[in-house]
C-alpha cells in the first residue's frame, strides 16, 4: 500500500 | 481515537486541513491551528491529528472538498454551540 500511496496526488489545504 | 468537543467561542474555527480520499493523506489531517480561533481557544485539538468524524459524520472515503464542507457546515450551524471531533494521532491505514 506504500507504493500505491506514493502514486496518489498530494492533497490541497483548506483553512476553516 | 479521542472525542474532542470544540466550543464555538470565536467567529472562526481556525484550523487548516490537508487530505481526503484519493490523496496521499486518506483522511483530513490538521496542519495548522490559527491563534484566536475556536480550535485554539479549546486547546485540545493539535496539529498532526487526523479527523475521523465530525458530529458523528464519518469522513472516511470523503474527498477533500466534501470533508471540508462537512466541517465548515458543522461550525456554521446555529443548532449547536459546539462541535465534536473524533480524532486519532496516527494515520489510519486504509
Amino acid at each position: 500500500s506504500c507504493d500505491k500511496r506514493l502514486t496518489l496526488p498530494p492533497s490541497e489545504i483548506t483553512l476553516l | 481515537a479521542t472525542l474532542i468537543r470544540v466550543m464555538k467561542t470565536a467567529p472562526t474555527l481556525g484550523i487548516a486541513i490537508e487530505g481526503g480520499a484519493k490523496t496521499r493523506q486518506p483522511l483530513p489531517r490538521i496542519v495548522t491551528i490559527q491563534r484566536g480561533g475556536s480550535a485554539h481557544n479549546c486547546s485540545k485539538l493539535k496539529v498532526g491529528q487526523v479527523i475521523l468524524e465530525v458530529n458523528g459524520i464519518s469522513l472516511q472515503g470523503k474527498e477533500h472538498r466534501e470533508a471540508a464542507r462537512i466541517i465548515a457546515e458543522a461550525f456554521k450551524t446555529k443548532e449547536k454551540d459546539h462541535m465534536d471531533f473524533l480524532v486519532t494521532e496516527f494515520n489510519v491505514s486504509l
